[in-house]
């Protein structure tokens, strides 16, 4: 892992006397290649790296008698600073009901984790309101329908109906039964297509939510960037979900969305049930994409 | 970068960044450099498109420059679908079934995921829209049942093509893994032989991580293709290169958008380009 070979890297060194810049260009190599392969993004990785030499061209390094340690101990630092800090918390409306949309790529996990967030708001007490405006997918309505079911819950739907209307009028209806959130699952889309984004756009116009929570797949590789810096520009983005984080991918991409929107990761999805939710914790998220 | 007279290290970078961005994976992308630098050195390339059309040459050795077509002759033929969550799976079945029944085939699918809220209800409208037929069981059925009744009815209607839609499942989950062995021996006692095509879905979005997935499912399921999905997005997928050198996978099909229309054989060649431009 990147602390052993840090390690062996300033063993070899150690034996020329005293540490210079390009030693440390050397032990910064092992890092960049460890962010590489654990999916960060390269620009991401560029400006992480430039941001720890600077840190490590400073006597706490040049002159430590452990100098691989330090160096992981200063990777970790920023690494856990850039992580942002564990906020699980959802931004209320003034007037109930609090409104959240999820959005993000095909196959991300948004449904299951609209499912998983109106449970965790059940047992903290509050009355959610699950809104189907995927109206795309096959049995997309079906699938947010049944998920409901288990969990006892309320989902808001009319059938294959303009998803803006559809939000707008579940928000109505949250209003008179006195549902105090509105969970709102949107149909997958890509970044680049133009007239559903312009979907999204109108969405949020119309509900202006408290929160837009972008769905992001744990594993998703260097074009998180592009996806993540996509969603921002054209919404007012609150903060991301992380999803599949019961696989074994190091989740790398966490790191270059957090660079890219600089929104906090709120919650991630550790399984397929839908009490696989938990708040997200950035110094495990940093030593596992250390790895 | 190609406008470049000298070949010095800011032009390997350079061809690096545009390897790791397509996700080709920066072990990969050392091992095609070094070989560039070989190539370069032995046939005393001078300008840069040759340096480039050298490194193309470099990716085709790896993923083969022709297109690799499904094994269709058995009848019925039997092809097992699967990945992990959400990588398009049941999509890409029902694309699949829209080419074999527009060809004149006679087409029935298997309902293998009897986990998720409505993956039957979503594959019998797949089904409906590709006009084949499908075999299921009620929520919660035993995966495998399903699947063996689907190869014996397929035998039975003298179906040419059976697709057999399985959950999605981290390959990290013993249990799961365990799952999909199990089905795997099934079709082969349901019909020996079987499966013909065992195909892994992998989403281009995906970074490293789909090396291991293939690793991991070639494990349970001997693979036979892999189908890249996703790539109408801006990922490039390329880590069906490690794929391809490593386990002598070939990609198959790409899928490029959400309609029955959306798949594509792979064709080598003009992936390769895709990935410089
Ligand atoms: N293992 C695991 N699977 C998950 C997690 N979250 C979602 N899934 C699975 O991922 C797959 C896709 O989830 P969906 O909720 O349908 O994804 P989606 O974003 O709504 O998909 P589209 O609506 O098609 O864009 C399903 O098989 C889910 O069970 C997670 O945290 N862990
Ligand atoms: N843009 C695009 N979307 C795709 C493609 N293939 C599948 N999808 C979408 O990806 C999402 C997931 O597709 P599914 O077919 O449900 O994936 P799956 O692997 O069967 O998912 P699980 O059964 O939950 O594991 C759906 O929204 C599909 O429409 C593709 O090639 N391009
Ligand atoms: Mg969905
Ligand atoms: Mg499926």
């Amino acid at each position: 892992n990147l602390s052993s070979k840090l390690q062996e890297t300033f063993r070899r060194l150690r034996g020329k006397g005293k540490l210079t810049e390009k030693d440390v260009n050397t032990a910064l190599r092992e890092v960049r290649l460890a962010l590489l392969e654990a999916d960060v993004n390269f620009k991401v990785v560029k400006d992480f790296v430039a941001t720890v030499k600077e840190r490590c061209l400073g006597s706490e390094v040049l002159e430590s008698l452990t100098p691989g340690q330090m160096v992981i101990k200063i990777v970790n630092e920023e690494l856990t600073k850039l992580m942002g800090e564990s906020v699980a918390k959802l931004k209320p409306a003034d007037k109930p009901p609090t409104i959240i949309m999820l959005v993000g790529l095909q196959g991300s996990g948004k449904t299951t984790t609209v499912a998983k967030l109106a449970n965790h708001l059940k047992k903290a007490n509050h009355s959610p309101l699950l809104v189907a405006a995927d109206v795309y997918r096959p049995a997309a309505i079906k699938q947010l329908q049944v998920l409901g079911e288990q969990l006892k819950l309320p989902v808001f739907q009319m059938g294959q109906q303009n998803p803006v209307q559809i939000a707008r009028a579940a928000v109505e209806q949250a209003k008179k039964n006195h549902n105090d959130y509105v969970l709102v699952d949107t149909a997958g889309r890509l970044h680049v297509d133009e007239e559903l984004m312009d979907e999204l756009v109108q969405m949020e116009e119309a509900l202006q939510p408290q929160e837009i929570l972008l769905v992001v797949d744990a594993m998703t590789g260097q074009d998180a960037v592009t996806v993540a810096e996509s969603f921002k520009n054209r919404l007012g983005l609150t903060g991301i979900v992380l999803t599949k984080l019961d696989g074994d991918t190091r989740g790398g991409a966490a790191l270059s969305v957090r660079a890219v929107t600089g929104c906090p990761i709120k919650f991630v999805g550790l399984g397929e049930k839908t009490d696989a939710f938990e708040p997200f914790y950035p110094d495990r998220m940093a030593s596992r994409i250390l790895g | 970068l190609f406008t470049r007279q000298n070949f010095d290290e800011d032009f390997f970078a350079e061809l690096e960044e545009i390897l790791i961005a397509a996700d080709v994976g920066i072990e990969t992308t050392l091992e095609l450099v070094e070989k560039l630098r070989d190539k370069i050195r032995e046939e005393k390339l001078k300008a840069p498109e040759q340096v480039l059309a050298a490194l193309k040459s470099l990716i085709l050795d790896i993923l083969g420059r022709d297109p690799v077509p499904l094994q269709l002759e058995h009848k019925p033929t039997v092809i097992l679908v699967l990945g992990v969550n959400g990588v398009g799976k049941t999509t890409t079945i029902g694309k699949l079934a829209a080419r074999f029944t527009a060809e004149g085939k006679k087409v029935l699918l298997a309902a293998g995921d009897t986990f998720r809220a409505a993956a039957i209800e979503q594959l019998e409208i797949w089904a409906q829209r590709s006009h084949s037929d499908i075999i299921k069981h009620q929520q919660g059925a035993d995966p495998s049942a399903v699947i063996f009744d689907g190869v014996a009815a397929a035998a039975a209607r003298g179906a040419d093509v059976l697709l057999c839609d399985t959950a999605g499942r981290l390959h990290n989950k013993a249990n799961l893994m365990a799952e999909l062995k199990k089905v795997y021996r099934v079709v082969d006692k349901a019909l020996p032989g079987a499966p013909h095509e065992v195909l892994l879905v992998l989403d281009a979005t995906t970074g490293q991580n789909s090396l291991a997935q293939a690793k991991v499912f070639n494990e349970a399921a001997p693979l036979t293709g892999v189908v890249l999905t996703k790539l109408d997005g801006t990922a490039k997928g390329g880590i069906v290169i490690a794929v391809a050198r490593q386990l002598k996978i070939p990609v198959k099909f790409v899928g490029v958008g959400e309609g029955i229309d959306d798949l594509q054989p792979f064709d080598p060649v003009a992936y390769v380009e895709s990935i410089f431009t």
